[in-house]
C-alpha cells in the first residue's frame, strides 16, 4: 500500500458516500444517472469476485464490501425507493450503457493476460469501468443546473483514477518493474475521459460559477 | 506472482 493507493481508495470512498448522502439528505437523485450506478454495480461484482477466495489484508475485503454495498445501496435508492425514483430523470438518462458492457465483454475475452474466469472478468471490469462514467456526463451536459454534490461527486470518481495512475508508476518503480497495459490503459482512459469535465469543474470553482458544461 | 498483477488493489 502507498500513499498514492490510499489517497486514491479514500477518494474513491467519499465520492460514493458523498453521493449516498446526498440521495438520503435530500430525498433526491436528480442530475444522477442511473445507469452509470449500474455500471458500478456490475464493475465491482466482476471485480471483486475473489472476495471470499483470496484475502490479501482486512482493509481489502473491507473497502469491497462497502464498495459492493454502497453501490447496490444507490441503485436501489433510484429504483425502488418511493421517494427518490419519483425524483430520477427517465428520459433524460439517455445513454444505453448495454451498448458498453458488450463490447467490453467481447474486448476482455479478445484481450487479457490469462484465459480464466476470473482473469477475464477481472479485465472486463477496468474496461467496463474506463467508460462506466459516460451515462453522468451525458446527463450532465443536458442538466441546466449542475447542483454542487453532484458536481464534486463525479470530480471525486474521476480524481480517484488519476491518483491510481501515480499509484502505478510507484510500484513500478518500487516493486517489479512488471509492465501491467491492460489496467494502465484502462485507468488512462478512465482519467482522460474526465480532463473535460475536470477543466469545466476547476474553471467554475475558480471563477466562483455555476458549473456548467457545453452541451 | 498474486501481488504483482496487481489483484490485490480495488
Amino acid at each position: 500500500m502507498n500513499a498514492f493507493r490510499l489517497a486514491g481508495d479514500m477518494t474513491h470512498l467519499l465520492s460514493i458516500i458523498l453521493l449516498l448522502l446526498k440521495i438520503r439528505a435530500t430525498k433526491s437523485c436528480a442530475g444522477i444517472s442511473l445507469k452509470t450506478q449500474e455500471l458500478y454495480v456490475i464493475v465491482f461484482m466482476s471485480r471483486y469476485l475473489d472476495l471470499f477466495r483470496t484475502y490479501y489484508s482486512l482493509y481489502n475485503s473491507l473497502m469491497k464490501i462497502i464498495f459492493l454495498g454502497t453501490s447496490m445501496c444507490i441503485v436501489w435508492y433510484m429504483r425502488s425507493h418511493k421517494v427518490v425514483r419519483q425524483t430520477y430523470n427517465n428520459d433524460e438518462d439517455t445513454f444505453r450503457h448495454f451498448f458498453l458492457v458488450l463490447p467490453c465483454f467481447v474486448l476482455a475475452l479478445l484481450v487479457h493476460r490469462n484465459f480464466t474466469f476470473i482473469e477475464i472478468l477481472w479485465t472486463f471490469s477496468l474496461y467496463l469501468e474506463s467508460v462506466a462514467i459516460l451515462p453522468q456526463l451525458v446527463l450532465l451536459q443536458k442538466s441546466s443546473n449542475i447542483d454542487n454534490l453532484t458536481g464534486t461527486y463525479v470530480f471525486l470518481l474521476g480524481a480517484y483514477r488519476g491518483l491510481y495512475l501515480f499509484n502505478w508508476v510507484y510500484r513500478f518503480f518500487t516493486e517489479n518493474h512488471r509492465v501491467r497495459w491492460i489496467p494502465w490503459l484502462s485507468g488512462l482512459i478512465q482519467t482522460a475521459i474526465y480532463t473535460d469535465f475536470f477543466y469545466y469543474y476547476i474553471r467554475s470553482w475558480k471563477n466562483r460559477e455555476k458549473l456548467k458544461l457545453p452541451a | 506472482q498474486a501481488k504483482t498483477d496487481l489483484k490485490d488493489e480495488l
